[in-house]
């Protein structure tokens, strides 16, 4: 239920000011998610996969993850989808780790980084703050995820 | 420097005290529209911020806010207590390693706003990119100490679409640029929308082999449902909405073994 802390939190007019925020008065009330922008969204690309393949081609470090426990854009969705980029793999299939725990799986192909998160829903770092954190840490120094 | 010292946030209320620093504000996108994009950027924790890269998060929905979700309930440094009433520090906070920068776009979405109300109507991949790229231009501007920097964007959920349609934006900025100063090392998305056709047939796969539907409805989705084209049947409709109105039962479908929050 924390998002229904986030309407209260940035709805208060003391937030507000300190944040600089809401400066014009909109109509309407700050809300996490903007019903009549999803409702009236215009263009939407069918696939990304060629942009991932320009961005690979401009040298972009490219990592995907996914938590398994999202039924939303599961796991599967993104395997599949990543599948048909037909990446030569670099590193095979391998369990990676966190504190002793295996954090997810993971796989680096030439040019794209994929790795599960176990145990994460849709937004990993809510349900799994300290794999998340040692994902990041590993993208950012443009390192495999850890094996042990 | 007048407008950074304009958007320095000194303290948020109820927060605990920080030692890292806080800007929040507006960066105009498109003048004749009155078009501005709000951000929130806390700087890095640990060490020298000047020696850490930059990190745009982008939410996805579309229509979902960064400051919502990805910034108080993921890799920000605070989380909100219950009720909103004040802040509490996030452990494993991505400010430990980098100055992240929370954006909300399009306008419209959070604290983003247009003062041409159609713009709310008419949004879309294309211009919220090219409405993103204008604000990051406008943002270095106010910032110049983060031109240069290694600069990486990362993002969830519909933000598939986002973070790499924005990377794409800025390799040809900075090719058609003499002097680019917007460096882009990487892309960073999860649970990322990514291919129309593939995505929805590893849904529906996920749905089955996680046992959240019958044998008769996956096989019904699978015949009725044309994942090739944008539009969906009735048909397919009507087998997708059985599947989550009769077999799913009260999950939450964002994290199917925790509770859903009523």
């Amino acid at each position: 239920c924390t998002e229904t802390y986030a309407e209260r939190y940035y709805n208060r007019l003391d937030v507000q000011k300190a944040m600089h925020a809401n400066i014009t008065r909109i109509p309407y009330r700050w809300t996490a998610c903007s019903d009549v922008l999803i409702k009236t969204w215009n263009d939407s690309e069918l696939s990304m996969l060629p942009t991932y393949r320009m961005l690979i081609k401009a040298g972009i470090r490219i990592w995907v993850f996914s938590g398994d426990t999202d039924s939303v854009v599961p796991v599967t969705a993104t395997r599949f989808s990543l599948s048909h980029l037909n990446l030569k793999t670099k590193i095979r299939w391998y369990p990676w780790y966190s504190a002793g725990q295996v954090g997810g799986w993971s796989e680096v192909y030439e040019g794209l980084t994929f790795a599960s998160v176990r145990g994460a829903g849709h937004e990993v770092p809510l349900f799994q703050p300290r794999r998340a954190f040692r994902m990041f840490v590993s993208f950012l120094a443009g390192k495999p995820l850890p094996k042990s | 420097a007048e407008e950074r010292a304009r958007d320095r946030v000194t303290a948020l209320p109820g927060q605990p005290a920080v030692a890292f620093a806080q800007y929040s504000g507006y960066v105009t996108v498109s003048e004749p529209h009155g078009r501005a994009l709000f951000y929130w950027l806390t700087e890095a924790a640990a060490g020298d911020p000047a020696g850490k890269p930059l990190v745009l998060w982008l939410n996805g929905g579309p229509g979902c806010s960064s400051v919502a979700y990805g910034a108080s309930e993921e890799i920000g440094p605070f989380r909100i207590k219950p009720n909103g009433t004040g802040l509490f520090l996030n452990k494993y906070s991505w400010n430990r390693e980098a100055n992240l920068l929370f954006l909300e776009s399009p306008a419209g979405v959070g604290f983003s706003y247009s003062n041409t109300s159609s713009d709310l109507k008419t949004s879309g991949d294309e211009r919220t990119a090219q409405d993103s790229l204008q604000f990051l231009i406008g943002w270095m501007s106010r910032f110049p100490q983060y031109r240069h920097r290694d600069f990486y964007i990362a993002g969830e959920s519909y933000a598939g679409h986002y973070v790499p349609q924005l990377a794409r934006k800025i390799v040809e900025y900075n090719k058609a640029s003499p002097n680019p100063f917007i460096n882009l090392k990487g892309i960073l998305v999860g649970n990322a929308v990514t291919d129309n056709y593939y995505d929805n047939i590893g849904t529906v796969t996920y749905w089955w082999t996680h046992a959240m539907i019958s044998d008769g409805t996956y096989r019904a989705i699978l015949k009725l449902c044309n994942f090739t084209s944008a539009n969906v049947s009735n048909a397919c409709n009507r087998a997708m909405s059985y599947a989550m109105n009769h077999e799913f039962g009260d999950i939450d479908q964002y994290s199917i073994y925790t509770p859903s929050c009523h």
